[in-house]
């Protein structure tokens, strides 16, 4: 034991740098993008803005690059900015409300892997308002990695046009590349979802693209959804009871569970005898597991339908006739429904067949699979998500593809929750949590139908046109 | 930016427990048996003794157990106690020696898991040495999710006849299963591994089943096992000279690097320019890029073959044999290379051919993989894992294996490493490492090529019967 030690979470991920998603060199470039443009997105549309981003990406040599990035969200007032960008499990996303981040991890993962590549600091300038003022400052960091701290090298107020952060940083053994893996395809299959954004990104060869908007409507902003009473645990209960500022235990219960009425309350109480007047805090184990088993046997609604925003099915089908031409196109966007925890989540799907639907493996078109969690393409990890498990357990045979490995095909799936279960911090992978398994499932029987009805109408149309 | 938190390791564990492998009821239990075995071992084997485990689970009604863990190793002191069971990122296992732990997550993710599905404290007894006198405490622990600490409930002296640790832990919500997923099989499979271990093992309907030992011979204890300049980071070299008690900076290569000799050093002193003797502190960025570039051309003999300790050739066969019965078996270990970082490696592997070898599917026998990680099984995650993706790359039909989805085949691979590169805090699969990928590969084609000459000769001899 003269060897225990506690280690911060930077040192950890500084040891297992591959758990953030940094394991190879184009893969890590593009989890650079993934980490940049998700905060940015989720930054400007809690500020009720269209996200409008600028990447700068400059090689300086063989996998060596300078990345600037620019956005126009609400910026990070100075005193958040190393906490953000130096420590980790540190963010303002883990309430209970749908958003592309939620680990606190992202962006402190960057500065580490810019500094463990090439030990430069990270030079950040932000625009904010403080309290209706725009004030612009510009600092230079670099992370204390055993403190799991940021330190400060250099800062100075600067003149900010607008608000917004503006991030540069250098990076060795990361590799561009045009490849599916690559930053531009990720690019790419960021706007399919999110076409209310503007991209306009300049590549190492100084060609600019740019992703102009396909829509100019702000997604309604996701409200809080809470914890559903069917699927939340005893220990949720006894983990808000100790770390809530409610008087009494019924108050608790209806400002933490969705669906949750003064009428329901004083049901539960006279079923199981609880006195839910009671402090939170005397609240006991028993008492919980016998309210929650309680609510299993209970009516509730379903959780609420405005609290998480779905891409929806016009707009996933316009964003896969954008890409893919495709001669038939269906979507189909689920309702809420909840796994583990009371957690809701909603699962979206679209189907395109024909056009440049598919992924050409040599010479043949096979069916292809895009993945999205909170509209955020998932790249990596195919093999070990639910969403490609739930696809994969369906008997395509009996909707009439007969062999996925050579159909042009392209499934698009979103899931849509408070808290994406991710099997790893990397978040590149969905966990197989029965409640998401079986609704993936059901999606892709729905999408597979329409498929089904389209190639017996064309094969019909077909027959016909022969006599 | 009024949400803005910090959260410590236990609370987003807590939130995300599939990313400790806690995801759904079999996986849950397995793993926890997974991190108690593998804590028990680690703990046997650095105190030189030949590991001995007593596991009684008992079921107290559906998804509801009470699991018993008791081990032979030298027991925890006292004062490490709550560190040990309640502070994840806690533990001795981050230097350079091989060990099956290596995150402090472990057991800690293991009373977390009993807490959040009961309620229950955790019921520790431990049998340690102070001073060279036996002492005995009992410990009664909860764990405080936000602070990340434990919490004594109780305390007392108690009498032990020899050192070790016994943990009483409740679960709900888990699932005992005599599937491949299951506890029961995990423990089959270790023992495969580890020949010199004896687990005594009662089931929830109380039938006792007694894992003999194959082997008396205690494996040697690994060595410490320097980074190696090969591979070894600017930022590795940079991150020592902050953190080291050494005075001159030539005095942590020697220290800290495998293969540094004081002529290495003056070698690298006079190539580059750099002054070697001055502080490690004052070492410049660049300074350290120039060495590590000098290192990549230098010619370095491979790492130390002592440090790492696999569990040989003889061993696997044995081990094959003794519970696939196979008509053909072959094991090779590989020579150790390095990794990304310096980090020393080796691959070894066994194959078996007939017997009970492969897995029955329907009433087919596939190719089955068993893989394993410093002698741990690794049960799930196999999609994602690099072994798996070395393997299934080779040609097996160039070996004489037309289709190894119908191949009486059983191939063991085992990795051995100082630091394991997991692709999750949920330890089941490796990270796709290029030259991790390499060497699983080459061991792949080496075995392939055995079982083809077997196969072969096989094949003349029954042609010669028939003549
Ligand atoms: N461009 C930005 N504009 C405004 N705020 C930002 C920006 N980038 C990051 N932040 C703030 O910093 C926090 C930390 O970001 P970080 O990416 O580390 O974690 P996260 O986005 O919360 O979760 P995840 O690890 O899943 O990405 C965010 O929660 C947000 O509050
Ligand atoms: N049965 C035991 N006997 C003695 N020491 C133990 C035992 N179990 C745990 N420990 C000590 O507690 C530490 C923490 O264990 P834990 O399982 O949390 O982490 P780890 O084994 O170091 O890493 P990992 O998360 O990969 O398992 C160990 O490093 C070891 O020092
Ligand atoms: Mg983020
Ligand atoms: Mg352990």
């Amino acid at each position: 034991f003269e060897e225990f030690q506690e280690l911060t979470a930077s040192e950890f991920f500084r040891k297992n740098k591959q758990m953030l998603g940094f394991s190879g060199k184009i893969r890590s470039l593009t989890i650079v993008f993934h980490e940049l443009i998700t905060n940015s997105f989720d930054a400007a549309e809690e500020a009720g803005m269209l996200p409008e981003i600028k990447i700068d990406l400059k090689r300086l040599d063989k996998d060596h690059y300078i990345l600037r990035h620019t956005d126009n969200g609400p910026g990070i007032p100075e005193n958040f900015v190393t906490k953000v960008f130096c420590t980790m499990f540190a963010g303002s996303k883990f309430r209970n409300i749908q958003s592309r981040g939620q680990q606190g991890l992202g962006c402190s993962g960057c500065v580490l892997l810019s500094q463990m590549t090439t030990g430069k600091p990270a030079k950040i300038i932000s625009g904010y308002k403080e309290k209706g003022e725009l004030k612009g400052v510009q600092m230079t960091l670099k992370m204390d990695v055993k403190k799991n701290q940021g330190l400060v090298l250099d800062k100075k107020v600067v003149e900010v046009k607008h608000t917004g952060v503006c991030l540069e940083l250098h990076f060795k053994d990361v590799s561009y590349s045009l490849s599916e893996q690559g930053a531009f395809e990720y690019i790419r299959r960021t706007m399919i979802a999110n076409p209310h954004a503007k991209i306009v990104f300049r590549d190492p060869t100084g060609h600019k693209y740019i992703f102009k908007r396909a829509s100019d409507v702000i997604p309604p902003l996701p409200k809080e959804v809470l914890p559903h009473p069917r699927g939340v645990t005893a220990d949720d209960l006894i983990f808000m009871a100790k770390h809530t500022d409610k008087r009494r235990f019924r108050s608790l219960l209806t400002s933490s569970l969705s669906r949750m009425s003064t009428k329901r309350v004083n049901e539960i109480q006279k079923l199981t005898g609880i006195d839910l007047n009671k402090r939170p805090k005397d609240m006991k184990w028993e008492e919980a597991e016998q309210i929650v088993d309680l609510f299993a046997k209970m009516d509730f609604m379903a959780p609420p339908t405005s609290g998480l925003i779905p891409i929806g099915e016009a707009q996933i089908e316009k964003g896969i006739v954008g890409i893919l031409n495709p001669e038939f196109v269906s979507a189909i966007s689920r309702k809420p429904v909840t796994y583990r925890g009371g957690v809701a989540f909603i699962i979206e799907a679209g189907i395109a067949y024909g056009g440049d639907s598919g992924r050409m493996v040599g010479d043949q078109r096979k069916a292809e699979i895009m993945r999205f969690a909170n509209r955020v393409p998932l790249t990596f990890d195919q093999g070990s998500c639910a969403i490609t498990e739930g696809l994969k357990s369906i008997d395509w045979k009996r909707y009439g593809i007969r062999d996925m490995e050579s159909a042009p095909i392209t499934i698009f799936v979103n899931i849509v929750s408070t808290q994406v279960p991710y099997l790893s911090t990397g978040k590149q992978s969905v966990a197989p949590e029965p409640e998401i398994l079986h609704e993936v499932r059901q999606t892709a029987m729905t999408v597979a139908r329409k498929l089904q009805k389209y190639l017996r109408a064309k094969k019909a149309e077909k027959e016909e046109a022969m006599r």
